[in-house]
């Protein structure tokens, strides 16, 4: 299966 | 203060019902730049930017930095009310808790206020960071939004590959199975109706259709959508706003277990 990742995974907070 | 006094006024109402079934709540940012957004949907799994350029406003004046906390489906509503040739002003004083939409009719017939409370949103910007992309994708935004439709019939999820042949979009559901490729043609009457391939190398990501099917609701506000993808990134589904600025989405791709 397919598992749904979240954007916050990739792009890191100011 | 702020006073920014758009005469397209329809496009403010397209951004609004673009964006308000996948956003809540969130803080517009207005500087000098212009008038942005960022916000997330309720899961993080996808992420809209916008950006209206302070050039593409008829008046433009931000005296200082503001964010303005916004519940997005009541702009929405106050929007509704402004006529699609309506210039719109957006006014706000420094320390209100109130934005004021003011709708003028073409003519100058008709003048309407409409005052909406602002609220206090905690929101966090996230760095989006400058990607170089495996492939870029400029299509019809109609033909794409008609692909996501179709599909989202079929499965929950869509495949988009892009390869020398061109770009697939594939899913898969409990009564069958569907692809649909489109392949790069340039030889159009008109530019808007081409698609464009553009690849470095081939990926294959896959999506959840129940967000790609919320981004097309942009569709009004631009005649071509382009599509950037990365193996290992969240792809960029991008609405150019004429002069002004974009609407981008950011879609989290599902990755195997």
């Amino acid at each position: 299966g397919c598992k749904q990742t979240t954007i916050t995974k990739f792009f890191g907070r100011l | 203060m702020l006073e920014l006094r758009l005469v397209q006024g329809s496009l403010l109402k397209k951004v609004l019902e673009a964006i308000r079934e996948l956003v809540n709540d969130a803080n517009f940012d207005c500087s000098a730049t212009g008038f942005s957004l960022q916000a997330m949907d309720s899961s993080h799994v996808a992420l809209v930017a916008l950006l209206l350029r302070s050039e593409g406003f008829e008046h433009y004046r931000c005296d200082r930095n503001l964010s303005m906390g916004m519940n997005l489906n009541n702009m929405a509503k106050m929007l509704r009310c402004a006529g699609n040739d309506d210039i719109i002003t957006i006014k706000a004083d420094d320390g209100s808790d109130t934005v004021t939409f003011m709708f003028e009719s073409p003519n100058q017939d008709k003048i309407a206020d409409f005052e909406m409370k602002l609220m206090d949103i905690d929101s966090e910007h996230l760095g989006i960071p400058d990607a170089e992309y495996h492939a870029i994708v400029r299509m019809p935004s109609a033909e794409f939004a008609r692909i996501c439709k179709d599909l989202s019939s079929i499965g929950d999820t869509v495949v988009i590959s892009v390869t020398k042949e061109g770009v697939k979009f594939s899913t898969a559901g409990d009564i069958g199975t569907a692809n649909i490729v489109c392949r790069q043609n340039k030889t159009v009457d008109k530019p808007e109706e081409a698609t464009v391939i553009e690849m470095q190398e081939p990926v294959s990501l896959t999506f959840a259709l129940r967000y790609m099917n919320s981004f097309t609701k942009a569709t009004p506000l631009s005649e071509t959508v382009t599509i950037s993808l990365s193996s290992e990134l969240p792809v960029v589904v991008e609405y150019k706003i004429a002069d002004m600025g974009y609407i981008r989405f950011y879609l989290a791709p599902k990755i195997e277990e």
